[in-house]
């Protein structure tokens, strides 16, 4: 790897960034997707945080130009130069531009805009080329598929050389340098919320909440231990939606957005998908629980205050949904953040409260704190 | 301007063009404000850049602009130069 000349860094650990100008050839939505994992293919490294800003200045500001566009480093047309950076530093230090003459795009038949960024956002943090042909940061483009993307060797070396190894979170990871200590757990023994999504996978319960999630085993409440979505699904990053497993089958499904991603176990197969897979209309745009039950091998979908029921082994949606959630599960009050199924009890998480429902009795048996799941 | 070149002719005047393009452009040191440089013809300046890409590259460093060095000026690529500037 290689520094600029006097090694220019942030002095900072929390980093803004604006796009103050989009490309015609993406929608919007993806180019923010897209530099969003660029920019957290570096945070996973290092102790830096980056909040996005929507007007006035930002530290690294995001644009597409064309041609000569004032900064005394022209574009020229497609193919050639891609895209540049600044070095860190006031005013025009760590602004990033690329060539709206390329024909950028998420996947691979154009220039994968993830891959780009994630190179200029390595020059943007301070980071100069690499003779390493298997460095991100080397000068020619070499596409990187941004699902499952691993910062190389080379670059994790370069940028902690300016900025440190980022430490392991015990908690949420609110402000880059806290201590990995006790108190950010708590949290969430304290807060009124609840979980974004729960599901087993093999032997294990998983609890996911904002950026961490807890594994734990169902009958055992020691040895819960919080982990970084991203040091087990670098692809999830963080706010899973909905997630449910079908043991038999050995695969389980996480949601976010209108896509999904299918593992076996921790290992993900493949790139997302969307979830009209499902048979889901299109104004459902996101899932917010959903739960595998074994007995009849159907998932419930819950959106809102309404859900869905698919047949897996149909693989389709079923007819007559979808259905209101609190007139077919009375005594679950409240939208559903999460749901799972043990022991042939569904168990409906819903902001601070864990209902345990009988699917014999059609009734609630009991009610938890949600946090007791995590041991608090 | 032969003397760079293991290529064919047929190509030569593109090439030699595109060549010293990439070489102004990201193996050239411009510290401050940008300077007037004159460069002679396949002056050795030129060969100089042209050792420090292969070099940089990896590639065999022969300061002519062989096959496998004008492959490398023709790849799409990051516009920040691989020169300390």
């Amino acid at each position: 790897y290689r520094l600029f000349p006097g090694e220019p860094k942030w002095k900072k650990n929390t980093l803004t960034y604006r796009i103050s100008k989009y490309t015609p050839s993406m929608s919007s939505a993806d180019v923010d997707k897209a530099v969003e994992m660029a920019l957290q293919a570096w945070s996973s490294a290092v102790p830096l945080s980056f909040v996005r800003v929507n007007s006035g200045e930002a530290d690294i500001m995001i644009s597409f130009e064309t041609g000569d566009h004032g900064d005394s480093y022209p574009f020229d047309g497609p193919r050639g130069t891609l895209a540049h950076a600044f070095a860190p530093g006031e005013g025009l230090g760590g602004d990033t531009h690329f060539d709206n003459a390329e024909k950028w795009t998420m996947g691979m038949n154009g220039f994968n805009l993830f891959t780009v960024a994630a190179h200029e956002f390595g020059h943007a943090l301070g980071l100069a080329h690499s003779t390493d042909p298997t460095a991100l940061m080397y000068p020619t483009y070499k596409y990187q598929n941004p699902y499952g993307f691993h910062l190389p060797k080379d670059d994790v070396k370069g940028i902690q050389a300016l900025y440190g190894p980022r430490k392991t979170f015990l908690g949420k990871p609110t402000v880059p340098h806290a201590p990995p200590h006790k108190p950010s757990i708590p949290d969430l023994c304290d807060s009124s919320s609840s979980f974004d999504a729960v599901t087993m996978l093999g032997k294990e319960l998983l609890f996911f909440k904002d950026r961490i999630f807890w594994r734990r085993q169902v009958h055992l409440t020691a040895g819960i231990r919080p982990s970084t979505i991203t040091s087990s699904f670098p692809q999830l990053m963080s706010n899973v939606d909905a997630a449910y497993e079908v043991a038999e089958r050995g695969i389980a499904y996480f949601f976010k957005g209108p896509h999904y991603w299918i593992t076996r176990g921790f290992q993900m197969q493949g790139p997302p998908r969307t979830i009209y897979d499902f048979g889901f209309p299109r104004h459902v745009q996101r899932i917010d629980a959903a739960v595998y039950l074994r007995e009849p091998q159907k998932t419930l979908f819950f959106v809102g205050d309404e859900y869905y029921s698919y047949d897996e082994r149909k693989r389709k949606m079923e007819k007559d949904y979808p259905k209101n959630t609190e007139e077919e599960f009375s005594g679950v009050n409240g939208q559903i953040d999460a749901a799972v199924e043990l022991n042939g009890y569904i168990y409906f998480f819903s902001g601070p409260k864990a209902y345990k429902y009988d699917t014999e009795k059609e009734d609630v048996v009991s009610v938890l704190k949600s946090s007791s799941w995590v041991g608090c | 301007v032969p003397s760079l070149f293991a290529g064919t002719p047929r190509s030569l005047r593109n090439d030699y063009h595109l060549a010293q393009a990439y070489l102004d452009k990201y193996y050239t040191r411009k510290g401050g404000h940008p300077i007037g440089e004159m460069v002679a013809r396949g002056g050795n300046s030129m060969v100089k850049k042209i050792k420090e890409l292969q070099a940089f590259f990896g590639l065999q460093v022969t300061g002519k602009l062989d096959q496998t060095t004008m492959d490398v000026i023709k790849r799409p690529r990051c516009g920040v130069p691989d020169v300390a500037n």
